[in-house]
C-alpha cells in the first residue's frame, strides 16, 4: 500500500498517513476503491485474496451469531441449530486462518514485515504487523473455541 | 446452560473482532 513514508498505517481497505488512530479522523486516509479503484487495481493478487477471505469470514461469523442467538429461543426436533452454528463458526475459523496465514507469510516474505523490533535499531522505516492483524489472530482462536463448544452442545 | 452462554459469547466476540480487524487500517504500520 505504498507505505514509503513514516507514520503510515495500512489496512485491508484504506491506508492512512500521519497517525490516523491517534487523531481518530479519516481526513488523511485513502480508500482503495476511491477514484475508480485507483489503488485497488495496483494491489497484488494475494492481497485481493485476503480481502475476499476476510469478507467471507465477516459474513460467516455474522451468520453464526444470528443462528446462535436464534437457537437460544428456538428448539426443534427436526434440526439442530447448535450444529449449524458450530458449522458456521468452523467455516469462520478456516477462512480467518487462511487469510491471516496468507497475509502473514506474504507480508513477511515480500515486504519483510516484523512482529517485534530491536529497540537499538532505527524503527522508523521498519514495517510492523499492526493491532488489526492481531485482533484477526485472536478472532481466529476464538472462532475455533466457539465451534468446538457448539459441536459439544449439539452432540448432547 | 453455561456451555451455550460461553459459546454464544465466543461467537459474539469473534464477530466483533472480525469486523473491527476488517475495517481498521492497522494491519501493517511503518
Amino acid at each position: 500500500c505504498d507505505c514509503s513514508s513514516t507514520d503510515c498505517d495500512c489496512g485491508l481497505w484504506l491506508n492512512c498517513r500521519g497517525g490516523p488512530s491517534s487523531a481518530g479522523s479519516l481526513n488523511n486516509c485513502q480508500w482503495y476503491f476511491a477514484n475508480e479503484f485507483a489503488i485497488e487495481k495496483n494491489l497484488p493478487d494475494w492481497f485481493k485474496a485476503v480481502q475476499g477471505l476476510m469478507s467471507c469470514a465477516v459474513a460467516s461469523s455474522m451468520l453464526s451469531l444470528l443462528i446462535g442467538l436464534f437457537s437460544l429461543c428456538w428448539s426443534s426436533k427436526g434440526c439442530n441449530p447448535y450444529q449449524a452454528t458450530g458449522a458456521f463458526a468452523n467455516l469462520t475459523f478456516l477462512l480467518l486462518a487462511v487469510a491471516i496465514s496468507l497475509f502473514g507469510a506474504k507480508a513477511y516474505l515480500e515486504n519483510k514485515a516484523e512482529v517485534l523490533t530491536d529497540k537499538s535499531r532505527d524503527t522508523d522505516h521498519i514495517l510492523l504487523f499492526g493491532w488489526s492483524f492481531w485482533v484477526a489472530v485472536g478472532s481466529t482462536a476464538l472462532s475455533l473455541i466457539a465451534s468446538i463448544l457448539y459441536f459439544c452442545v449439539g452432540r448432547n | 446452560n453455561c456451555l451455550v452462554i460461553t459459546a454464544i459469547i465466543c461467537v459474539l466476540v469473534t464477530t466483533v473482532g472480525t469486523i473491527v480487524s476488517f475495517a481498521t487500517p492497522n494491519w501493517l504500520s511503518v
